[in-house]
């Protein structure tokens, strides 16, 4: 049995060797050491799993190369519209936020509905005003802002206005994985 | 989408999940918000799990909930529950993705049927392992 541990996921895709240079490779490989770091100093030092993984997933919300907190993908009216779960699994207790735009760390705010609120999972407007209460870091919207993201949201807005061909669409997919992804936004 | 499971000295778990969805999502559409049970999910008695990938299939997989339910009546380990709904429930339906989660005895699964995921674990006294590709 294993005294501690933790893992981490900073999303999944269309992630090849191939379309990555060395430069972004060791980018996302120092970032993700570093969240795991961060957990990892919690559990050594007797913490809760529940700081840990609060801990690890703050550091990918702060950091642009993840699509979470700043360097969220944009949605269809070109805002950052974020969600964030957390679960405790000594009493299955449970808190989730959808679509909030001001709190810096998102994760933040799930805790504070699972801890601070009789309810499980809170959206939109009444989850911003809640988590507003809740002495959580606020930024501005534009925090959220990156150039890459909002890319994306104009590559894929220009392909709507246009009637595709097949291999249009095909080039699409492989200049941007998040293409493929488009019939779910 | 960003998250982490734990296993603390004193035996508890925890998930956690955040993202900011897909890109150009309209309609009010929540179908990547990590719902409990979904994308994360956590019970001593099972195991905590963080998921990642096409959140609407993870939805009606009920994806964390259904590896749980596969160790805790199935008598399954963390890693053949975690393949089972992966590797095979999700992909039947299309779905894809990953996962990473962490069992009540520290052992750790990341099963993904995506071309690549970033992830990684670190256990007690051993050094830090981070992946990208699929052959890592």
């Amino acid at each position: 049995q294993v005294d501690f541990a933790l893992a981490i996921h900073g999303g999944a895709g269309t992630i090849k060797k191939e379309n990555m240079t060395a430069e972004q490779d060791a980018e996302y490989r120092a970032k993700l050491e570093e969240a795991l770091d961060a957990g990892y100093k919690v559990l050594e030092n007797g913490g809760e799993a529940l700081d840990a993984v609060v801990a690890a997933v703050k550091v990918m919300e702060d950091s642009p190369l993840f699509n979470a907190g700043k360097g969220a993908v944009f949605t269809n009216e070109g805002k950052n519209e974020m969600d964030a779960a957390i679960m405790n699994g000594s009493d299955r207790n449970a808190g989730a936020v959808a679509g909030l735009t001001r709190i810096k760390n998102p994760i933040t705010a799930a805790r504070a509905v699972m801890e601070n609120s009789p309810h499980v999972f809170m959206s939109g407007a009444g989850a911003e005003q809640f988590a507003l209460t809740q002495d959580l870091e606020q930024v501005d919207p534009s925090y959220f802002y990156t150039d890459f993201r909002f890319q994306q949201l104009e590559q894929i807005r220009e392909t709507e206005k246009t009637e595709l061909d097949h291999s249009s669409l095909l080039e699409m997919e492989l200049k941007d994985p998040f293409f493929k992804d488009r019939k779910f936004g | 989408t960003v998250g982490a499971v734990a296993k603390d000295k004193n035996g508890n778990i925890a998930a956690a999940t955040s993202t900011g969805g897909m890109t150009n999502k309209r309609f009010g559409r929540v179908g990547d918000v990590p719902i409990i049970g979904a994308g994360t999910y956590a019970d001593n008695a099972t195991c905590a799990v963080s998921a990642t990938g096409h959140g609407e299939y993870f939805i009606r997989t009920v994806v964390g909930h259904e590896i749980a339910s596969l160790m805790r009546y199935g008598g399954k380990t963390l890693a053949e529950a975690g393949d089972e709904v992966v590797m095979k429930q999700l992909v039947e339906i299309g779905g894809s993705g990953g996962i990473i989660s962490i069992d009540k005895n520290g052992n750790i699964a990341m099963p993904f049927n995506s071309e690549g995921m970033y992830r990684g674990y670190r256990k007690a006294n051993e050094a830090a392992k981070v992946m990208i590709y699929k052959d890592e």
